[in-house]
Formats: C-alpha cells, sequence, structure tokens
C-alpha cells in the first residue's frame, strides 16, 4: 500500500499546489514512484503540470467510488510519475458528498484495498476544511500544512489542526502531521520574527527544510513543467528535493 | 438601501481580506459609512481588525436568517466602519444551507428589507465558489474578482466568472463584476507580461487602479488595524484609497 501525503491548509494561497507538484516530481526523480491526485475545483496541479487539456478520467469517480484508482490515473510526461487529474466534475462530487453519509471513506478504502505500483501518493486540496480534505485525511498516512510566515496563514494554523485531529479521532487514528514554512522572505524582518514564534509553537511539527520566496516556481507553472525539469538548479528546486529527503527519511523511521 | 459589494475568488490568497479591510476603510475615512461582512470561516477579516476575542455575535445568524442585521453588527473603532464578523458558528451554518433550498436568498432578503445606516456593504468571502458565495453573490450590486498577476490566480478568473453569471442570471440580473490586480510585483518580469494579457482578455472589466506589492500591509494585519490607520501613507495605502475612489465615481455613473 502506498504511503499516503495530504497536503493541505484552510487557508488560501499558501504553495499547497506549488508542494504537491515539486514534491511530487523530486520523489519521482529519487526512484520514488509517485501518484499525485488533484482534488481541487481549480485544478492548478493539472493546469501546473501543462495537462488540463489532457485530461481523460477525473479524480470525481475515485471520490465516489465509482471506478478504480487504478483505472483513473495517467502518466504526466515525467519518469515514475503519474496523475490523477481534476475535472469540471469534482464541484459536483463534493456537493454529492455532503448528502451521502460515508462517503468520506470512500477514497480511504479504495486506496487500501487497489493495487497502485506507487511508494508514494499525495493529494492536492482545496482551501477548506470540508468534506474533500476530510475524505483525504481519512485515507492519509501523513498530513502536510504548508504556511507563509504570515499572521493570516498562522492564525489559520490553529483552526486546521483541530480539523485534523477530529479527523484523527473519528476515523484514521495513525494520521501524522507536520507544517512547512513556504514563500519565505528572507528580506523581511516579519518573515523572521514570525518564523522563531512558529518553531517555538509547534517546535516538532515543522520539518527542518524551509522553502523560500523563488519565481521560477511561478514560471515553470505557465511553462507547464515541474520545477525539477523547468530549472532544477533554482534555489527552490534544492529545498523541494531536501524536502523529498527529509520526508523519505521520516518514513522510514516510522 | 446600501450598495453592496462581494469581494470573491475561487483562488486562495489573492488579497480578497485585505481588499475588504482597507477598502472599507478608506470608503469609511472619505465620508461613506461602511458596514463590512466577514463570512469567512478563517475570520482573517475580524483578526486583521483586532476584533477577534471581541467577537459579540456572528454572521451566521445573518445567513440563516436567524436576527437581523442591524442587531448583528459592531464598531470596529474605526469612525463609520462597522462590521458583522465572523464567529466559530460560520462553518454549521454553512453546512445547514447546503440541505435548505431557499438559503442562498435569505442574506439578499434581509438587506433589502432592513433598515441599515450604512452607504456600502462590504462582503468577505472564503475561497470557494460555493453556498456562502452564492448567497454574497445574490445579495450584490458589484462583484470585485481581486487577483494576482500569476498563472494559476488567472486561470480561476474564468470559472469564478462563470459562477458569478449563473448566480447573476438565476437570481440577480443586476450584478456586476469587475476585476482588481492585486500583489503586483513590479520587479517581476512575469507579472508585467501577464497583467498585458489581463488587459487584452478582459480590458473593460480591469480596474484602473493596481495594488502593488508592500509589505506593510502584512504588518497593519498583525498589529490588528486597517492600512488607513497603520499607515496611511505607504504606497498600498494610496494605492487601496485610489480604489475607493474610484469605486464611488464608479457606482455615481449607475
Ligand atoms: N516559494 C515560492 N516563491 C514564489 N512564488 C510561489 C512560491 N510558492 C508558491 N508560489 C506562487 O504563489 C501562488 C500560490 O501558490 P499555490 O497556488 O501553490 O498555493 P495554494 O495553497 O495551492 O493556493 P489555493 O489555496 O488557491 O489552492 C502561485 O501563483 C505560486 O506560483
Ligand atoms: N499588496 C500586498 N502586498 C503584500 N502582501 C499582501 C498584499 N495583499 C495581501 N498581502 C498578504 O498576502 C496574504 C494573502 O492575503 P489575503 O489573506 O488578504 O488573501 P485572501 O484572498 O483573503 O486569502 P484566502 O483565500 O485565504 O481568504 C496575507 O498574508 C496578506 O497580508
Ligand atoms: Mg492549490
Ligand atoms: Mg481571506
Amino acid at each position: 500500500k502506498p504511503y499516503v501525503i495530504v497536503v493541505c491548509h484552510q487557508k488560501g494561497g499558501v504553495a499547497k499546489t506549488t508542494t504537491v507538484s515539486a514534491l511530487g516530481a523530486f520523489l519521482a526523480a529519487s526512484e520514488h514512484p509517485t501518484l499525485l491526485i488533484d482534488l481541487d475545483p481549480s485544478a492548478n496541479l493539472t493546469a501546473g503540470l501543462g495537462l488540463i487539456r489532457q485530461v481523460k478520467k477525473s479524480a470525481a469517480d475515485g471520490l465516489l467510488g465509482k471506478e478504480p484508482l487504478a483505472n483513473l490515473h495517467q502518466p504526466t510526461g515525467i519518469p515514475g510519475l503519474d496523475i490523477i487529474p481534476s475535472g469540471p466534475d469534482i464541484s459536483a462530487a463534493y456537493q454529492l458528498m455532503a448528502t451521502r453519509p460515508q462517503s468520506e471513506t470512500v477514497l480511504r478504502n479504495s486506496l487500501e484495498q487497489q493495487e497502485l505500483p506507487h511508494e508514494f501518493v499525495i493529494i492536492d486540496c482545496p482551501p477548506a476544511m470540508a468534506a474533500i480534505t476530510t475524505a483525504s485525511l481519512a485515507a492519509a498516512d501523513l498530513a502536510i500544512i504548508p504556511t507563509q510566515c504570515e499572521y493570516f496563514a498562522i492564525q489559520a494554523i490553529g483552526s486546521t489542526f483541530n480539523y485534523i485531529r477530529q479527523v484523527r479521532s473519528e476515523y484514521n487514528p495513525q494520521l501524522s502531521y507536520k507544517v512547512l514554512v513556504t514563500m519565505f522572505d528572507l528580506r523581511g524582518k516579519l518573515h523572521i520574527q514570525l518564523y522563531e514564534k512558529l518553531q517555538e509553537y509547534y517546535g516538532e511539527a515543522l520539518f527542518d527544510t524551509i522553502i523560500g520566496f523563488d519565481s521560477k516556481l511561478r514560471s515553470s507553472q505557465i511553462a507547464g513543467q515541474p520545477i525539477s525539469v523547468f530549472a532544477s538548479k533554482t534555489r527552490a528546486a534544492e529545498q523541494y528535493r531536501n524536502l523529498a529527503q527529509e520526508i523519505v527519511a521520516y518514513v522510514h523511521k516510522r
């Protein structure tokens, strides 16, 4: 069974999608076959990998259990990296899930019961602690909460943690979670002060790797390529490569 | 009846909350009494105005029609600026709305039927085109869609526009909408290129005012003050002041 990572945060624009794409690409590049699942109606992950016009089947059918996950994934063009993309029917699936009591464990059951050739699964969530995120957390081994060192993002960590703990106690006692600092701006005194606060509050729950501000990440998304292909030597590429190593080490320790 | 502005976008982290706070503060400062409504479960708007521990009644009761809006607002401490804050019960209201067919027009009916002393109402929405945003759009005269000049944010404008047009044809034929460029980074070649693309695609629908990157906006949020109080001479303060004037002129032309 693959190791399932969910990237989620109630706060918008904290680099959830950017992290899923980069982490997936570097895990694949270091011989860990990875499956990405785009559960966001905005389909940013799918678009940032240049696949928005090549969506064969969408993740919606996986969320509702209509099709086995093994039938839904397609290659990204990057060796070792597959994706179940988001499609226009994700919003409808989301509405449907709100009316069906057991829908929140369908994704977990599919991931447990099916044979997938991947070592890692990474799920991109929309910025809402609601049905899609619940279903992902119920299925996960690890939740990664990316955050900027900014007041609004940090304020939302508390409610994001409460939500994760609720899902953990209700569905998934094995679930662990860690915070990843992203979009870190070394020139900003504020970012440095808030980073120290984060370390103080969340100490052990913070990844060692910090992702700094790097505009190449934005250009790679327009180019439709992960940063590992578009600009593998840029600073954020190095940092995401280190994050992949930090996560592999973390997984092997458990 | 107040002129109702909704600030919404499916994309996260595009300065929806920052815009509601700054625009509200500058409208109030230029003699246009304004009521802010925080409909986001994250309650960032409420926190950024220093009110997170002083919430008396929450917007949830307004969304469900349980209490008249006139009973729900409280002062912000800024002359001419009131707020109906977000509270922990907003998420529950949101779930309830999903099960009640007529709930999407409750907010509009309250705004139409009640006597409010304000000239403007500005509503902050969560980053999701779902029940809360629908209820706000059904009640609105103008929807403002803030966007960064970045690929993912621009990609989401299309689906945000489709959603707005759907609500317009179903509930609110008078609804108009405009795009506001925010967090503009003059040093980024990419931002300049994408701004030109935006002008090409959306021409008339773009505000003339552009909000540039300004870290004072972040500091004002930690201080719990709108930018008009915290740093009224900083460049983003000037730009938001101009936006308030542009909007007042736009409203008077109709
Ligand atoms: N380290 C970084 N440096 C510079 N820009 C970044 C960085 N990480 C992400 N970005 C940019 O910031 C924007 C927000 O990132 P992203 O879309 O990944 O966040 P998100 O949390 O997935 O947003 P949403 O909540 O809308 O899903 C994107 O335009 C992205 O290109
Ligand atoms: N012009 C700007 N310059 C610098 N930072 C900004 C600017 N506008 C907003 N920010 C910062 O960017 C972050 C995102 O802004 P904000 O929270 O207002 O976006 P949002 O669209 O409301 O996010 P969400 O989708 O989570 O509700 C905040 O930390 C804010 O302080
Ligand atoms: Mg995203
Ligand atoms: Mg907001």
